[in-house]
């Protein structure tokens, strides 16, 4: 017999709740019921089958779920490898997300696949940030550029981009400072490291531990820098994420890879399939 | 926009000469999906919906309020209950050396909040030193270094080696040794999964016996807060809680959420990375900002 409205709303309910626990931002939980309910309007399941119900939306919500977080699968060692030289990333995000580590760990993962990396280290703001992102060069033996804290952030990039040219380096990954979404000047300072460095990919940085301030920080991101994909860190210790979706409904890119641990091999292919069967479990 | 709603949701209630339980809950059902969006954790929205319904049906005192006014204390009021009311203040005993050790997950701001209440108590008079307690992340020793220069704040480091616990437990020493008032202990980040990491902290209270420890917390984190800040209770009872990145758009309802759960006041907040960019916690303000 067909679902009643009523039903489905009770049952959509029961699933936003469990989506708003896992940080699911609001307005796409608002999004998801909105369209579920019309999907499911009308529909047909079996009379006994008390079951039957339960499928038939689980089925439709891992549907909006993996639609939201779309197929696109960007393998960043494939990418450097076919890449014109220097193979340019750019790391972006708030302030504590993860943006420092992440950038060691995929600098690991291109120099374990025999591509020759250099970093750069474009936040001369933070105290103890040149240190940080040097420690880990040292740790991973790659060359860093860097300036004295003070120094304009664009022209460490583009010395970066520069020397990385001159030397036929493989790739170049851009360190950024931290900073907030709202902070007009900040973002105007990160639009000109982005002109200036002209990446091939520029990758948001968002920690999986956040609420609903990740529909913001995308949003913000996407629309005063841009974007073109997003690395969700410390994800061990929030394996539900719903910040995944936030970003990724808003921005309409890819989540890539998820950090899981503070080890350089904490990095793994972001599996968009697993992740939702873990949230709807 | 949320507070355009929660406005007219208010207005709505207000022109009502009687208000029905159907145009109660229309309101109530806008405060929680600003409770919500500011990420308070959702058993907390559930319980104080209750509250607010039970303040506006029988109310604690009689004010003579107006039903708008009543409704708008009832919401407050249920909120600041929450944070334990009016200001607390970080408690300095006399006497002895103030031991006071900070902890949280991994970035959310300990290492400049550190820096952020020596200078504090620096320029209120106190005789305060901080010691480098994060031994794994690099470039700790540096980023206290840095922010403290100019300040004339003592920092005690060690060159890499011994454990945290052996370092804080030294840097102990060396604060009785300058007769400081106060010492702040940063540590490494760390989340409720690190089962060891959770394990060094307990090592760390049960040797280091400090003051109070200090549970730093992230304004963006969301309903994981709850459980990790329960999980550091477990092995550190929460002395004080500091609430930083509050100047970005993050409400801060998930630090709500741990302090209700482990009953610890919040001292302090972050509101930038400069070492002035640092306010006394006010509950009004937080709770007005919550409610957008
Ligand atoms: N458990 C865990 N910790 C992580 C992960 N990624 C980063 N961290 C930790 O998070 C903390 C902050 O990382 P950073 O790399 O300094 O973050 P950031 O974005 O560069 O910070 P700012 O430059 O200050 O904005 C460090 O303690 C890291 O070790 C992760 O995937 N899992
Ligand atoms: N905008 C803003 N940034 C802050 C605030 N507090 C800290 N930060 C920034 O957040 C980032 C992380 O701060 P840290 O002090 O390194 O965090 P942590 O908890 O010590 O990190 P770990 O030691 O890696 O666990 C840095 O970029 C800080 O400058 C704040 O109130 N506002
Ligand atoms: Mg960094
Ligand atoms: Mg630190």
């Amino acid at each position: 017999r067909p679902l009643s409205r009523e039903k489905i709303e009770e049952i959509l309910d029961d699933y936003g709740l469990k989506l708003i626990i896992c940080d699911v931002a609001l307005p796409l939980v608002d999004e998801l019921k909105r369209t579920l309910a019309e999907t499911l309007e009308g529909r047909r399941t079996p009379l006994f089958d008390r079951d039957a119900v339960k499928k038939l939306v689980e089925q439709e919500l891992t549907l909006f779920l993996l639609k939201t977080l779309g197929d696109s699968q960007i393998d960043l060692v494939e990418e450097a490898r076919k890449s014109q030289k220097p193979f340019k990333l750019l790391f972006i995000g708030v302030n504590g997300v993860g943006k420092t580590t992440t950038i060691a760990k995929v600098a690991h993962m291109l120099k374990e696949n025999g591509l020759s990396v250099l970093l750069a280290c474009s936040d001369t703001f933070r105290a103890g940030a040149v240190e940080q992102l040097g420690q880990h060069a040292r740790a991973l033996g790659l060359p860093m550029v860097f300036k004295k804290y003070g120094s304009d952030p664009a022209s460490v990039g583009f010395e970066a981009v520069h020397q990385a040219s001159r030397k036929g380096v493989d790739a170049v990954l851009i360190d950024t400072a931290g900073r907030m979404h709202t902070d007009i000047n900040l973002m105007d300072e990160l639009k000109k490291i982005k002109r200036v460095v002209e990446p091939s990919y520029t990758i948001l940085v968002v920690d999986a531990l956040t609420g609903n301030d990740a529909w913001n920080q995308a949003a913000d991101f996407s629309s005063h820098v841009g974007f073109d994909a997003v690395i969700l860190a410390k994800f061990d210790a929030d394996v539900k994420g719903g910040a995944a979706l936030s970003v990724s409904f808003i921005s309409k890119k890819p989540v890539i890879y998820v950090g899981t641990g503070q080890k350089y091999s904490d990095l793994k292919r972001f599996n968009p399939k697993e992740y939702v069967s873990s949230l709807m479990s | 926009s949320l507070s355009e709603r929660l406005q007219n949701a208010l207005k709505f209630i207000t022109r009502q000469a009687y208000v029905s339980e159907k145009e109660v809950a229309e309101y109530l059902r806008e405060i929680q999906r600003a409770l919500i969006m500011g990420d308070v954790d959702v058993k907390l929205v559930s319980q104080l919906t209750e509250e607010i319904k039970k303040e506006f049906k029988e109310p604690r005192e009689e004010h003579g309020l107006s039903l708008k006014d009543r409704v708008v204390y009832a919401t407050y009021q249920g909120l600041i209950r929450i944070l334990g009311g009016e200001k607390k203040e970080l408690r300095i005993l006399p006497h002895q050396l103030n031991i006071f050790v900070f902890m949280g997950i991994q970035g959310s701001g300990k290492t400049t909040s550190v820096g952020k209440v020596a200078y504090f108590l620096k320029k209120r008079n106190r005789r305060v030193g901080v010691i480098s307690g994060d031994v794994f992340r690099p470039g700790a020793a540096d980023q206290l270094r840095q922010l403290l220069e100019g300040t004339g704040i003592p920092l005690y480091v060690e060159p890499l080696g011994n454990s945290s616990v052996e370092v804080i437990k030294n840097g102990v020493k060396w604060a009785k040794g300058l007769d400081l008032e106060v010492v702040l202990v940063d540590t490494a980040g760390r989340h409720r999964s690190e089962e060891s990491l959770m394990n060094e902290m307990k090592q760390i209270i049960d040797e280091v016996n400090p003051t109070a420890a200090i549970l730093v917390i992230d304004a963006m984190i969301g309903q994981q807060a709850r459980a990790q800040a329960e999980a550091f209770n477990k092995v550190a009872k929460v002395g004080y809680v500091i609430v930083t990145k509050l100047d970005g758009s993050a409400k801060g309802g998930g630090a709500l959420s741990a302090v209700a759960s482990v009953g610890a006041p919040i001292v302090f907040v972050g509101v930038g990375e400069g070492l002035e960019e640092f306010e006394e916690f006010d509950p009004v303000k937080f709770v007005s900002r919550l409610l957008g």
